[in-house]
């Protein structure tokens, strides 16, 4: 791990008043090296090591622990500060509060919307009304039907309706009409490069106003982070971010480049297939799994 | 590049810049750029085309070293495709390109939908067997997911089918229960036809970066993967984890997704996906 190279790297810096660039040069293209391999994208990580590099040179260097030790310290540190609060909440105030997940085609958006329908049923004692709007998969509809029944809580589909925007609406009146204080929409995957996709979500947007809007994201997405997050963040202004399959192995560094590169919260996390396998984001987690 | 007029830090920094771009990973980006370096500085190649090339030549050695390898062919019944894969990869609509592919070549096949798991897992690829009018043998949700290997193998056997494809529920290699079902679900298809599965694909998301290579690594410890098929191609993921893949491996590209419609898969073509990649 990265503390456990640095030791190595750091030996040399023994004697040494302050730490300066010169002599942490090696130091710093290890940090570099294992953001990267974390999957953290390479414009983030120059940004990162700028950022890193000014919070180290000229610090003394203290007697307590390792100049290695004190680096990882402020590096990590660093990431926790970036990754931003835990405590990210989520908008519920409406009559009924909506909320529209979006992302890449396999992110988890139809599992998350039932675990979070059942984590703020729970949390929040909302009930909750889900909406299927995906209307391209094969047994997208019935995916969300099945999850709906194991939850007890009632799905808006219609199978013979193929505008979005309407039929989230639909599902909106419904909401109203039954009482629900909380609408959760799931769409379909789409590439965050289809302008014609990335439409359609703008559109529901227009005619739903979500309190919240939700990108749902693979951690172990690679370079393209970036790309997929400011893309749905500029066509939708999102809310925040859900980071799925952290019950991987994947370092998870695609949580650092979205983050940075939209300033967008991440809210929640998701660890596995269970209804339960949601939880709130832990900046501090996060910023240990990205460093290994 | 192209306005490059000598190669100095600066353009191999973009160079490993781009390689890395394509998820190729910081290490055997920055050994391409030493070798392609090295070249240069020995005089061997003098121009930035020259280096760009150089750099796709070594990508390419690598993805075609061995030579190609088609399909391992049953000649005592069907050829059995076992599909695996981290949870969204694409493995379920795989299922139903590939079906298509071998349609088109005049061939027959039994769908097995192994993903008795998921909600709607069965089903999904139901309404993919009712498009493709193919056959598909499901079992309720909940149900053994080896049991659904071994009807859909008997079912292709008695069919005379030359393929059975079969999808499995998608499951992270860190869960070990997971990964010894999956290897349940191979023993079952040999129990049901001996030599089967005659291939087991492994489908990677080109949009994920280097966690592809361990699930490659780990999937392959339970048996041997004997291909990739890399989805969603037509992202913005370029998918070069599969060169690390190919060169730790040995696994090779056999197909590649480019969209979610039946038709929308390719033999894989390494020099199109070079020339591709940047
Ligand atoms: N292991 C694990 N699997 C997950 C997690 N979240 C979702 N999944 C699985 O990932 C796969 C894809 O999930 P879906 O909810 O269908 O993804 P989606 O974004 O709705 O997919 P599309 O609608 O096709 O874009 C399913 O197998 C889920 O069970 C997670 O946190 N951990
Ligand atoms: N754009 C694009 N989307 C794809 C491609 N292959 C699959 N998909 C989409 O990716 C999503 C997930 O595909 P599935 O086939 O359900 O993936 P899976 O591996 O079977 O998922 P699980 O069974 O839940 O693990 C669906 O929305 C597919 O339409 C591809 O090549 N390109
Ligand atoms: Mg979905
Ligand atoms: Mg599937």
């Amino acid at each position: 791990n990265l503390t456990g190279r640095f030791q190595e790297a750091f030996r040399k810096l023994t004697g040494k008043k302050e730490l300066s660039e010169k002599n942490m040069s090696e130091a710093f293209a290890d940090i570099r090296n294992a953001l990267l391999e974390a999957d953290v994208n390479l414009e983030v990580v120059n940004q990162f090591m700028d950022d890193v590099k000014q919070a180290c040179i000229g610090q003394e260097v203290l007697k307590s622990v390792t100049p290695g030790q004190q680096t990882v310290k402020i590096v990590h540190d660093k990431l926790i500060e970036l990754m931003g609060s835990s405590t990210a909440e989520l908008n519920l105030g409406g009559e009924p509060a909506v909320i529209m997940l979006c992302g890449l085609h396999g992110s988890g958006k139809t599992t998350t919307s039932a675990k979070l329908a059942h984590f703020l049923q729970k949390k929040h004692r909302k009930r909750v009304m889900l909406a299927a709007c995906d209307v391209y998969r094969p047994a997208a509809i019935d995916q969300l039907e099945v999850l709906g029944r194991e939850l007890s809580l009632p799905v808006y589909s219609d199978r013979q309706c193929q505008d979005v925007p309407l039929l989230a609406q639909r599902a909106l009146q419904e909401a109203k009409d039954r009482g629900r204080d909380l609408l959760i929409i799931d769409t379909a995957g789409r590439l965050q490069v289809d302008e014609i996709l990335v439409q359609e979500l703008v559109e529901l947007k227009d005619i739903v106003r979500p309190h919240e809007i939700l990108l749902v994201a693979d951690s172990a997405l690679g370079q393209e982070a970036v790309s997929v997050a400011k893309h749905f963040d500029q066509a939708l202004d999102l809310s925040g971010i859900i980071l799925t399959k952290l019950d991987g192995d994947a370092r998870g560094g695609a949580a650092l480049s979205m983050r940075q590169s939209t300033g967008k919260p991440i809210k929640f996390v998701t660890v596995g297939e269970r209804i339960i396998d949601l939880e709130t984001f832990h900046p501090d987690r996060m910023a240990s799994r990205i460093l290994g | 590049f192209s306005d490059v007029e000598r190669w100095d830090e600066a353009s191999y920094a973009r160079l490993e810049a781009t390689l890395i771009s394509t998820d190729l990973g910081p290490s055997v980006s920055r050994r391409i750029v030493a070798d392609v370096r090295d070249k240069y500085e020995r005089g061997l190649i003098n121009t930035d085309a020259d280096i760009l090339d150089s750099a796709r030549t070594l990508i390419l050695d690598i993805l075609c070293r061995d030579g190609i390898q088609p399909i391992r062919l049953n000649e005592n019944g069907p050829t059995v495709i076992l599909l695996v894969g981290v949870n969204g990869s694409g493995k379920t609509t795989s299922a139903a390109k590939l079906t298509y592919h071998f349609r088109k070549l005049g061939k027959t096949i039994v769908l097995g939908a192994g993903d008795t798991f998921r909600a709607a897992g069965v089903t999904q690829l139901q309404l993919w067997g009712e498009r493709l009018d193919c056959p598909v043998i499901g079992a309720p949700q909940g149900s053994d997911s080896a049991a659904v290997a071994f009807d859909a193998i008997k079912s292709g056997i008695q069919k005379k089918a030359d393929f059975v494809i079969i999808d499995t529920a998608g499951r992270q290699h860190t869960r070990t229960d997971l990964m010894d079902e999956l290897l349940k679900v191979k023993r079952i298809c040999g129990k049901a036809l001996p030599g089967a599965p005659h291939e087991i694909w492994l489908t990677v998301d080109a949009s994920i970066g280097s966690n592809s290579l361990v699930q490659a690594k780990e999937f392959g410890k339970v048996f041997p993967i004997t291909g990739l098929i890399l989805t969603k191609l037509d992202g913005s993921g370029k998918g070069g984890v599969v060169v690390a893949i190919k060169e730790e491996l040995g696994y090779p590209v056999q197909f590649i997704g480019l969209g979610e419609q039946m038709g929308d898969l390719q033999l894989f073509d390494p020099e199109m996906f070079v020339k591709a990649m940047f």
